[in-house]
């Protein structure tokens, strides 16, 4: 596994705050989840209707889901395991040039 | 093989350089590369010149790459289009042209230990790799530059990701690529970054909501440009300012070329829209470039003009 396999379980989550009070929350998450903010480059930049891509490490992601869907907010997974997708596209290159 | 370089594929920073030193011997007549100075860990800055070499003053295009480390794309397009406009060279009577007049600086890796550390530890890296007092490590270098630093849009904390340094062009990174560009401001008529992801072409200002004073001349030249990608495979780019098109930052790389006299100054945010994200598989490194490349052309002949 590429990276000693620290990607294991990782998700990129795509959220998109409907209003104010979802942005603020969605923020204070974040925060308290010390996610690797894809989009925007800046939490401080969160507002409704901004588009989030959020990575986050697989225990931090079953907690942001957690909450995502008690509070019936929208998301999408965009990636499912971050560590599968970076080795299945390494074995898909030819042997010798695999990382 | 270097003659065999696989354009289709990410590199590591050695693979780079070597392929950097490759088309400098091969190419003698239209390469030549050389250091502007040493990254915080000591690396070589390198950047390739592209022009027919003749004793005239020459206008010139400043192109970079991987200003964030986790943006790979950048990177595969500097060296796609280095390829490209060599080729170029031979097969287009009109880019042969284009290449007696101007020079292009393409500098394929800026943030050198930061895309060393993404290939080597962590893939999803953005800052560069300096450490001042405090205990987390990196500056932001496209919110370092000496514009409006860190007003909106950079942060003062070291730990965010939008860290903008403990004081303006503290990156060597960003001061050397500043001094460079600096020197030569009254040749250089566009600057190019390539970031990603985001499928955008954006020009100044980053830091502020009001229009550069050619905006016509600019956003005309993006429109054409957008235009052209979407010619190659239908991918849509949205373009516009910065600030209003993607979202407020200060200090950032376009700006501060801007803001030196360089009419024509764009930060690309290529492929794609999230589906990969940072992660963009080789298989669309081609694709990506391609339609990038017909987009630099385009706006390397606008600058060209008299707008």
């Amino acid at each position: 596994h590429l990276y000693n396999n620290r990607y294991a379980g990782d998700k990129v989550i795509r959220i998109v705050p409907k209003n104010d009070k979802e942005a603020n929350e969605l923020k204070n998450m974040y925060h308290q989840l010390q996610v690797d903010l894809w989009k925007p480059n800046s939490i401080s930049s969160i507002l409704k209707d901004t588009v989030t891509d959020v990575h986050t490490s697989s225990n931090s992601s079953r907690t942001l889901l957690d909450y995502l869907r008690k509070a019936n907010i929208k998301h999408k997974i965009l990636v499912n395991n971050v560590q599968k997708l970076l080795d299945m596209q390494n074995s898909s290159r030819p042997t010798r040039h695999r990382r | 093989s270097l003659s065999r370089y696989n354009y289709e594929q990410y590199h590591s920073l050695d693979e780079i350089v070597r392929w950097m030193r490759h088309m400098n011997k091969t190419h003698a007549n239209l390469v030549s590369m050389f250091s502007i100075g040493k990254s915080y860990e000591g690396r070589k800055l390198l950047v390739l010149k592209l022009g027919e070499k003749n004793a005239s003053y020459k206008r010139a295009v400043w192109l970079d790459c991987g200003i964030h480390a986790r943006e790979w794309i950048g990177p595969a397009f500097c060296q796609w289009f280095v390829k490209e406009t060599i080729n170029a060279y031979y097969n287009e009577p009109e880019f042969k042209k284009v290449l007696s007049l101007l020079d292009f600086y393409v500098m394929p890796v800026l943030n050198v230990d930061g895309y060393h550390y993404s290939w080597n530890t962590d893939r999803f890296w953005r800052k560069t790799r300096s450490k001042y007092r405090f205990n987390c490590y990196g500056v932001d270098a496209n919110r370092n530059w000496k514009v409006n630093w860190c007003e909106e849009g950079a942060s003062l904390n070291p730990c965010d990701s939008t860290y903008c340094g403990p004081s303006p062009e503290s990156e060597p990174e960003v001061k050397a690529v500043a001094k460079f560009i600096y020197k030569r401001r009254k040749r250089i008529k566009a600057y190019m970054s390539f970031h990603a992801y985001a499928q955008m072409l954006l020009y100044p200002y980053s830091y502020q909501y009001d229009y550069i004073p050619n905006f016509k001349c600019v956003e005309s030249a993006a429109n054409k440009a957008v235009e052209a990608i979407r010619s190659a495979y239908g991918i849509r780019y949205r373009h516009g300012p910065a600030s209003s098109t993607l979202y407020l930052s200060s200090g950032s790389s376009i700006d501060w070329a801007y803001n030196n006299g360089i009419p024509y100054s764009y930060a690309f945010e290529l492929r794609d829209t999230g589906y990969y994200g940072f992660m963009l598989p080789d298989s669309l490194i081609k694709p990506t470039c391609a339609e990038t490349m017909l987009a630099v052309k385009n706006i390397t002949m606008h600058a060209l003009k008299k707008c």
